[in-house]
């Protein structure tokens, strides 16, 4: 464990912490997209499928049931609980066009061909892409309230203080994930655009708004 | 190079 990987866990935890408390308590999903939410659950529950076959840690093991059970609870409150604020119309991103090809990707590139690992894979590549539709619905809408951006940017920095730790393991334990670097660094690049509008304006006390 | 499985990241 080194200071950027827990940073990083804590950024991702913060995130997920935000967007159940912003739904809960506002009792709305409005602007948030119940397709990219649907994708982070399949990300969670195909990578921690070894969640009790492999035993790392008491901290790896929890913070993969507070994941799982959270990314759960927040579809769960988009598409039960809270279905009447799901705004339907403006989440319209066609999920296929991420599952298919990273599927078909994890079977081609992966270090094991074994179910676990390319499940593993699946779930790396999936979550590279897995914010599209969010992004894509604060493009349609035009705007985003201002928590949802504190959600976002928390989510993107996660993967962002990943690549630094990556950077030290490579350092100082001769460590390193090709599949998992390279899925991240496509992940940050993805937020690139939203954490220049979120620097310039939601730092600034504006609200976040796209030029549509 | 990481070895398949060990996958000791969340």
């Amino acid at each position: 464990m080194n200071i950027f990987r827990f940073l990083g866990d804590i950024s991702h935890l913060s995130a997920i912490i935000i967007l159940l408390l912003k739904i809960w308590k506002s009792r709305s999903c409005a602007g948030i997209s119940g397709k990219s939410q649907l994708l982070f659950a399949i990300v969670f529950t195909t990578r921690y499928l070894d969640l009790f076959t492999n035993f790392i840690s008491f901290y790896n093991t929890s913070m993969k049931v507070v994941y799982v059970a959270s990314s759960y609870a927040t579809v769960w409150m988009i598409y039960s609980k809270f279905k009447a604020t799901y705004d339907g119309n403006h989440d319209t991103f066609r999920v296929e066009f991420l599952i298919v090809p990273t599927a078909i990707l994890s079977f081609l590139v992966n270090h094991d061909f074994t179910p676990l690992e390319i499940l593993w894979t699946f779930s790396i590549y999936l979550e590279s892409v897995a914010i599209l539709p969010q992004l894509f619905m604060v493009s349609k809408t035009g705007e985003a309230e201002t928590i949802t951006s504190h959600y976002l940017f928390a989510l993107g920095i996660y993967r962002t203080l990943y690549l630094f730790n990556w950077i030290w393991r490579y350092q100082f334990e001769e460590f390193f994930d090709l599949i998992a670097i390279v899925a991240g660094l496509v992940q940050t690049v993805l937020y690139c655009d939203f954490f220049y509008l979120y620097i310039t304006k939601v730092l600034k006390g504006k609200k976040l708004s796209l030029p549509a | 190079e990481v070895l398949p499985g060990d996958h000791d990241e969340l």
